[in-house]
């Protein structure tokens, strides 16, 4: 049964889409099924993948109003054991329309689950936010990623968070866990990132990755030729901190 | 009477709020009374500002569903002549409130209008989304001000943004205009800055400000000692870009 992980943090900007899409490369590059669940109306891991817009046609905007069946929206990337159901600009008038569907909260969870055994993992990217789009991918998700990059303001928005992932585990999804904080864009000439990383390891410890992201520009070339990093330059810091993190969180897996 | 502008970009981490509050203290310093307006559930602003969570007792979420008075919400910053509209959590949640109230859209327009000649200049910082709250701010606003990071997913989001813009001039705010697009984070050092300099300018020609704002490391250090870049470290060079940004703006509206 694919075990799902929603990739969230409301605060912009601070590689949610980078990791869900560089994460899931790694781990089918090393043979395992990965179904990606593009949640923000942007698109950013549609089109990072390089999905065409013109291939956007049923999307997770559809899945959600249950305007589509989930066999219709995944669309095969280019790589291998790589599956991605794409975003469409929808999205951002989908709260309100979620809300007159019942119940509002869990119909990604229920959309997802025709196809729970095709896959080993399932990554949800999601919007800059705490809507209900988010709570969504929060209570289909086993446990949430959090990409927090090594910068201040970053790091005030971690309580309310956390905060809110413990109130959908008590209200809506007794299983929701956190699964690891990813330290991301790391700039090894500047103090506050290991300002920052010291401060997050001191109040949260072990639930924080030992891989840390480095901010490396050949990351963020690679969306713009539509290939993740990983394929992009595999050789760069980026790539290689993505590989490392496939690997330590395989090993977090297998000792759950 | 107050110029209004609205500091939108829905992609995330791109110096919507950096630009705010450094725009609104450069402004504040000239001499311009400046009213900044936090809109983000974050409240980023709020503590780039130095405002204690303890003080944001009547915030812009009161403000949008009519539970407060504007004159109630409004608090000074440490800076003369720039006061503050401080944001809190309940922002999350205020879309499926707005939608209660009618018109939807209208909300901060109208309690906004109280103070509309105490100030020069009324900046509103929004959230990383194009939900009603943005809205609001499009249809408050007399123009929107993009703060856009030299970046390939930044500059893909742009075109969603500018045609929302269109909508609400043509469907709810008739006067909405594009009053510029600032680069921000522009690493010098990155061919990729350069390339999404060069591009915007193609499609965008004199919409998009001459002052470039470099990435700059004081700039995202200053918001940990609750102060603008422009107190913290005056010259440094992303200070010294957003005084610069400031008189090129100042010049803009003169020459309406
Ligand atoms: N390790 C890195 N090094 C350099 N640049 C990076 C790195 N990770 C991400 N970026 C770049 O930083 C920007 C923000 O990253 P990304 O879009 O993945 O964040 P996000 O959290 O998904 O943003 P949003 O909140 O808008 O969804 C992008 O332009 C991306 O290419
Ligand atoms: N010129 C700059 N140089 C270096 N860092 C910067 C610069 N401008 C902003 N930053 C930092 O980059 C991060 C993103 O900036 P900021 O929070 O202002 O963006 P935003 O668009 O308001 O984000 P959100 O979408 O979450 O509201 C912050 O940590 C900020 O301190
Ligand atoms: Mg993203
Ligand atoms: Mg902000």
């Amino acid at each position: 049964l694919a075990r799902k992980l929603a990739v969230v943090n409301q605060k912009g900007g601070v590689g949610k889409t980078t990791t869900a899409i560089n994460l899931g490369t790694a781990l089918a590059a090393v043979g395992r099924k990965v179904l990606l669940v593009d949640l923000d109306a942007q698109g950013n891991a549609s089109t990072g993948l390089g999905i065409d817009r013109a291939k956007r046609d049923r999307t997770s905007y559809h899945l959600l109003v249950r305007a589509s069946t989930v066999g219709a929206t995944i669309v095969p990337s280019a790589i291998p054991n790589l599956d991605i159901i794409p975003a469409s600009v929808e999205l951002s008038g989908a709260e309100l329309e979620l809300v007159e569907l019942n119940p509002p909260q869990r119909q990604l969870d229920e959309a997802l689950r025709p196809v729970m055994r095709d896959y080993d993992f399932i990554l949800i990217d999601c919007p800059p936010s705490l809507n209900l789009v988010t709570v969504n991918a929060m209570v289909a998700a086993d446990a949430v990623l959090v990409p927090l990059q090594c910068e201040f303001f970053a790091l005030e928005g971690l309580s309310q968070l956390l905060s809110t992932v413990d109130r959908v585990r008590r209200t809506l999804n007794p299983k929701l866990e956190v699964q690891g904080i990813v330290l991301t864009m790391f700039d090894r000439r500047n103090r506050l990132s290991e300002q920052v990383a010291d401060d997050v390891r001191a109040h949260l410890g072990a639930k924080v990755y030992d891989t840390i992201i480095p901010r490396n520009v050949r990351v963020s070339e690679a969306p713009s030729h539509g290939r993740p990093a990983l394929l992009y330059d595999h050789r760069c810091a980026g790539s290689q901190a993505y590989i490392q993190l496939a690997g330590e969180m395989l090993r977090r897996e297998r000792q759950r």
